[in-house]
């Protein structure tokens, strides 16, 4: 099973607009 | 501007392009601030590790990158995960050659930091498997510089890394493959419209894709070794991407 990246995961989820 | 017989989806893959100026003055200040630790050590393993430092903070530019793009974002976050997780290392290998190609130069390397470093000074620094990575890459680079690469080509090349449909498992696969269709179109159309003594211009282009994915394969392997051996520096992106792949 595929390891979590967390970091990436954040960068992709985080909103810009706050 | 906005030229004849251009195709529109070109134009909007290279206003993703980010400015040059403002990811250098980023990644160096980032460099800078990490610097401390590693002052006045010179040898093999500090060239190295700063290497991997400037491949990690490109690493989340290209990540911007991707997120700023209209068709990554009508991915769902898990999907985009997927196909990052898949190209990370051939956008990685792309954007060095690239710039490379841009700055038309055999003998001398042009970091993401804007430094320009000649060849030979770096092959003395690293060992001999990174040594015959950088001559590999160099030599492909020297290659897209003959075949007259440009910006806008190269952008549509990114978008072709990245919208892979072969990635397994993406819940939208169709759209991934439907984007990659468009790209191939615009850019079979674009180098047709714009080199229309250079028929073959399109095929060659996609030629080199197949060397870039071998190239970042084996940098991937090095950098897993070298991982093993304690050399690369923890708790980044760059080793997050290489354990989520390799995993």
């Amino acid at each position: 099973k595929k390891k979590d990246n967390a970091l990436l995961r954040y960068l992709l989820d985080k909103d810009d607009t706050v | 501007p906005q030229l004849p017989g251009l195709p529109p989806l070109v134009l909007e893959l290279l206003g993703c392009d980010q400015d040059e100026l403002m990811v250098q003055n980023k990644i160096i200040a980032h460099l800078q601030q990490e610097q401390g630790c590693s002052r006045g050590r010179h040898d093999k393993s500090s060239t190295f590790s700063q290497m991997c430092r400037m491949a990690d903070q490109t690493l989340f530019s290209i990540v911007e990158w991707a997120r700023s793009c209209a068709f990554f974002k009508e991915l769902k976050v898990g999907d985009q995960m997927k196909l990052l997780h898949n190209c990370w290392s051939e956008l990685l290998v792309l954007d060095h050659i690239f710039r490379q190609v841009l700055h038309a130069k055999e003998d001398s390397i042009l970091l993401v930091t804007g430094q320009e470093i000649k060849l030979p000074l770096i092959l003395d620094e690293v060992d001999a498997t990174l040594s015959s990575l950088v001559q590999k890459g160099q030599n492909l680079a020297m290659r897209l510089h003959t075949l007259q690469v440009d910006r806008r080509e190269i952008a549509c090349l990114k978008f072709i890394v990245l919208f892979n449909p072969n990635v397994k498992m993406l819940e939208n696969q169709a759209f991934v493959e439907g984007v990659q269709e468009q790209v191939n179109g615009a850019l079979l159309e674009y180098t047709l419209t714009t080199y229309p003594q250079f028929q073959e211009k399109f095929s060659q282009l996609l030629v080199p894709l197949t060397e870039v994915r071998s190239l970042s394969m084996q940098a991937e392997d090095y950098l897993c070794y070298m991982n093993l051996s304690g050399e690369v520096p923890c708790n980044n992106l760059l080793i997050e991407m290489l354990h989520a792949k390799r995993a």
